[in-house]
């Protein structure tokens, strides 16, 4: 599916995904 | 503390904290009640682990991962760009300024600039094929997946063949630019919708506001 190297990184690393500040609320 | 200027106009700390939240408001995308909203927010997470009115990188290691242990890259790439006074904590100034990027209206040329950023890991002004070699084999090892070395390779030269178009086997800002305008997708991360309707998030803001917007 990941042809991409960015596409895999922004997809699948956790340290990029900030919405997770806003769901431990 | 107050800043000199409330001091000077006899204010009150809490009328100078309001008018200092005025100020950040003023130049981002945020209203003074989304700011504040944020700043309920960012009380929650500086005082998570160390309670000084500051983000360490272990307490927004336990916001993302509720773990505050372990070397991550990425953590410790997000965590370098949004202290930008490079003294190892996030005051509550610099998270307006680095959450104004992934705000839903924030102009489309910060966000792609913000996530070059993230991948110079080494911040030589350009994306090398090392670093994304090495973000790549990063999640590999965090999410235990297994994937050969060729088609690791074959995936970074498909990757810079599209990217990389003066072929000098990095990355630049304006290649850079060129290559997230034809996959927006990347650009995903970038965009926090919960920003649109953070007062809603935070309602506990009201019991501390002075303005309505």
């Amino acid at each position: 599916k990941f042809f991409n190297a960015f596409e895999f990184i922004s997809s699948m690393s956790s340290g990029f995904d900030l919405s997770s500040l806003f769901e431990s609320k | 503390g107050q800043c000199f200027d409330c001091r000077s106009r006899r204010r009150s700390p809490q009328t100078c904290q309001q008018a200092n939240l005025a100020l950040l408001a003023l130049d981002s995308p945020f209203s003074v009640n989304e700011v504040e909203a944020l700043y309920e927010l960012f009380k929650k997470l500086s005082c998570s682990i160390i309670d000084d009115g500051l983000i360490h990188k272990e307490e927004l290691q336990l916001a993302l991962f509720q773990a505050p242990y372990g070397e991550n890259l990425f953590l410790d790439r997000v965590f370098d760009l949004f202290d930008e006074k490079k003294n190892g904590v996030i005051e509550f100034e610099e998270f307006i300024h680095a959450l104004s990027v992934f705000h839903p209206y924030a102009p489309i040329d910060e966000k792609i600039h913000f996530a070059f950023r993230l991948y110079d890991l080494r911040q030589t002004g350009f994306i090398e094929r090392e670093e994304v070699h090495q973000m790549v084999a990063a999640i590999l090892m965090e999410s235990e997946m297994i994937l050969s070395d060729e088609l690791l390779t074959m995936i970074i030269d498909k990757t810079f063949a599209d990217a990389d178009s003066d072929k000098d086997g990095k990355i630049s800002k304006e290649e850079w630019k060129v290559y997230v305008l034809k996959h927006p997708t990347l650009l995903k991360n970038m965009t926090l919708p919960y920003l649109k309707d953070v007062t809603t998030a935070f309602p506990s803001f009201v019991f501390n506001t002075e303005v309505e917007d």
